[in-house]
């Protein structure tokens, strides 16, 4: 079991790898632009590193509106 | 609006969490906001417990997922109060609500408020400077490779499945970005911080907002 799992992280990893070329790649010379590369999960395939780590469930908000709102006067 | 703001300035953001391999996000994003914004009062600045959220908050799934709204609504409604950290330390698993006596210290709520702010970054970096680090959700996917920079791009508004804390913004350089407090350890990121682009809800940062109220 530990050289089938090894097997996987190695597989993970070349992925990442891939992954990493693709992503910095795109837009490589905007100002400032964010760069990929090797961290402590470049051994999960992205769906595990999904199932662990992205568990944050989405929740609907009503719109900002400025409309109804009272400005606070100004006080000292 | 000042160029640059990040409530870190001020000594009210606690160090960076890691919530290891528990998906507790959600809860650390919340007790972040309590334990800054209680500071801002002029408490002194101390870890409060995430794991009391992730046992007690019956709304949500504990290490299996949860909503920052949710475990808002839950501490406004039941008054809970959060105890330090120390206390009721971090386990990375989910386990039984621990109960404390009225007499125990801790911190409860006054309310909160949540919002969609997309296309209204403006107005969100003010409600920032009013009310404190806010909880953002984002979608995170790409943030498994990232190492430093400003996120720009790879990511989508309206597919949220992470949560964080907005401590600050900057917009002293070309490209404007908020400064995220994410909960993967220090290791991670710029010590443990993400920025990402201002003005263009990227990730859906500006989806659902929410300030807390202490």
């Amino acid at each position: 079991p530990s050289t089938r799992s090894a097997k996987r992280r190695t597989a993970a990893f070349r992925e990442s790898l891939k992954r990493h070329r693709y992503l910095n790649s795109v837009f490589p010379h905007e100002n400032a632009t964010a760069f990929y590369g090797i961290n402590q999960f470049s051994y999960l395939f992205p769906e595990e590193f999904k199932a662990i780590y992205l568990r944050s469930e989405p929740s609907r908000c009503p719109r900002y509106s400025s409309e109804g709102q009272t400005p606070v006067p100004n006080i000292s | 609006l000042p160029l640059r703001f990040d409530w870190r300035d001020k000594h009210v953001v606690t160090s960076v969490r890691n919530q290891q391999t528990c998906g507790g996000c959600w809860a650390f994003s919340v007790v972040g906001a309590v334990e800054s914004v209680r500071a801002i009062r002029g408490a002194p600045l101390e870890d409060l417990s995430a794991q009391q959220v992730i046992d007690c908050s019956y709304s949500n799934f504990g290490c299996s997922g949860g909503s920052p709204l949710s475990a808002l609504i839950w501490l406004n409604k039941t008054q809970e109060k959060l105890v330090r950290d120390s206390e009721y330390p971090f386990t990375a698993q989910n386990g039984l609500c621990r109960y404390f006596s009225r007499a125990q210290p801790g911190v409860s709520i006054q309310g909160y408020v949540a919002y969609d702010f997309s296309d209204q970054e403006n107005v969100m970096a003010r409600a920032l400077l009013l009310s404190g680090p806010l909880v953002v959700t984002v979608d995170a996917v790409s943030w498994q490779d990232y190492l430093g920079g400003i996120i720009q791009h790879h990511c989508s508004s309206g597919k949220a499945n992470h949560a964080v804390l907005v401590t600050g913004f900057d917009r002293t350089g070309r490209t404007p970005y908020w400064i995220v407090r994410n909960s993967w350890g220090s290791s991670w990121g710029v010590g443990g911080y993400v920025y990402v682009r201002m003005g263009s809800n990227v990730c859906g940062i500006a989806d659902s907002v929410s300030a807390v109220l202490v």
